[in-house]
Order: structure tokens, then C-alpha cells, then sequence
């Protein structure tokens, strides 16, 4: 659930 | 208030209008560059005919895409990711779109009522094929409001950031940590207000500006549901993920 929105928060900020 | 200095609620200030600016999907100058272009009567009239499935996936394409620099805005929103991740999502899932509807008054012209919208500036009448012409209207009529308060970016980023951090949104595990942040960024708020002599009666409008978006953001839900009812699996197999994530 929320895979993505999980893989956007945890990418860091360019 | 006593625990918050002037210094900090002016850092608070420039850190979130840096955010916003850095994360906002168009400039002014670029708009501007754009040259306020509308669509022609024939553009419009391929919009309004195509079938109502190709519009919601387009529309549902260009929501998300705008979604997406509202997460990267999040993120850069001091202490917003010293959160749970729980509440980073709930208040993701609640607040993103509201920020997209605060956001469209940046990218709307009052004057001809239209909206920047897949390469021009496009009228009501060109989500005709949507099937939703109440919720377009008053999508316009909220962006035509938020544009007459002429709020400048720095108090655009501040309001934005106050509504994603509303500490009110259900199933928020830590709701006191995020009422801390949200009542920072509303000192904030109303301290960059006054610096910028604004009248007092903008933060009470503004104040109206939270439950109009709560309505819209309802409103789409119940549109994307009646839709998803006709159409399951255009939505199971076109709508972008996230967008499903968001408000499935």
C-alpha cells in the first residue's frame, strides 16, 4: 500500500 | 508567541518560499513567456469530443503530474519529514490536491476565466467531455477567489504549507507534532501578512479558502468514484499509480 508515495517520500530532495 | 522569536518565524518564512519556488511546476516568467495563449474553437471542440474515459485519464495524468511537486514542496517543509511516515502519508493523501487547487491561481487568468492546461489556457468549457461541469465550475470559481486576494508567492507558499500540515486530518498518529508545525507555519503566516501590511480581513478569507477546498477535494472523490463505477478498468489500467494511491 502506498508503494510509491512510500519510493517518493524516501528519494531525496534533488 | 513566547516560545517562537521574530528570527525563526522569518526563517520559517524564506525556507518555505525558497520550497514553494523550487518545487512550484511553472515560473511567472515562463507563463508569462506563454503569452496567456487560449486554446482555439476547434482545439476546444477536440477536447470536448473525445470520449469521457481519454479526458479523466488526461486530466488524471496532468493532476498527478502537478501532485508530484507538491510531495518534493512536502518534503522540504521543515520538520514535515521528522514525521512518521504514517503521517507524512495521511497528510500527503488529505492535503496534496488542495495544495494543486491553491496553486492553480499562479497559472489562471481571471480576466478571460481560463486555466493553464496541457500547453494553453483553456475555459470551463474545454473539460466538457469530463462530465463533471459543476465541480469544473466551481474549480474555477475557487481560482478566480484565490486570485483576487493577490497573494504574493512568499504568502502562497506559507498558505500552502498551512494546509498541508492541518493537524486535523483522521488518522494522524503523532496529531500533537504536527499541530506544533502547523501553528508555527500560521505565526508565520501572519506575521509575513502583516509585514506586508496586507489588511487583516486576508487571513479570516483565507481562513474560508480551508473548508472550500475540503469541498472540492470531497467532490472529486465523488466524482472519481461515480466514474470508476462506469469505467473500472480504465482506471485499474490507465490512471497513473500514484493517482490511485492518492484517492482509491
Amino acid at each position: 500500500k502506498h508503494k510509491i508515495l512510500h519510493q517518493l517520500l524516501q528519494n531525496s530532495t534533488s | 508567541s513566547p516560545t517562537t522569536s521574530m528570527a525563526e518565524l522569518d526563517h520559517l518564512v524564506q525556507v518555505i518560499s525558497k520550497s514553494h519556488l523550487e518545487t512550484c511546476q511553472y515560473l511567472r516568467e515562463e507563463l508569462q513567456q506563454m503569452s496567456w495563449q487560449n486554446f482555439l474553437q476547434d482545439e476546444v471542440e477536440s477536447y470536448q469530443s473525445k470520449p469521457r474515459e481519454v479526458m479523466w485519464q488526461l486530466c488524471a495524468v496532468k493532476i498527478t503530474e502537478a501532485i508530484q511537486y507538491v510531495v518534493e514542496f512536502a518534503k522540504r517543509i521543515d520538520g514535515f519529514m521528522d514525521l512518521c511516515q504514517n503521517d507524512q502519508i495521511v497528510l500527503l493523501k488529505a492535503g496534496s490536491l488542495e495544495v494543486v487547487f491553491v496553486r492553480m491561481c499562479r497559472v489562471f487568468d481571471s480576466q478571460n476565466n481560463t486555466v493553464y492546461f496541457d500547453g494553453k489556457f483553456a475555459g470551463p468549457e474545454v473539460f466538457k467531455a469530463l462530465g463533471c461541469d459543476d465541480l469544473i465550475t466551481s474549480v474555477f470559481d475557487f481560482a478566480k477567489s484565490m486570485c483576487s486576494l493577490h497573494l504574493s508567492e512568499d504568502e502562497l507558499a506559507l498558505f500552502s504549507a498551512f494546509i498541508l500540515l492541518s493537524a486535523d486530518r483522521t488518522w494522524l498518529q503523532e496529531k500533537l507534532q504536527v499541530e506544533k508545525l502547523q501553528q508555527k507555519t500560521q505565526l508565520a503566516l501572519q506575521h509575513l501578512l502583516q509585514k506586508n501590511q496586507r489588511e487583516d480581513g486576508v487571513l479570516n478569507k483565507l481562513r474560508f479558502k480551508v473548508s472550500a477546498l475540503r469541498s472540492l477535494c470531497s467532490r472529486h472523490t465523488e466524482k472519481l468514484s461515480a466514474f470508476r463505477a462506469v469505467y473500472p478498468d480504465i482506471v485499474r489500467t490507465h490512471f497513473p499509480p500514484l493517482y490511485k494511491e492518492l484517492f482509491g
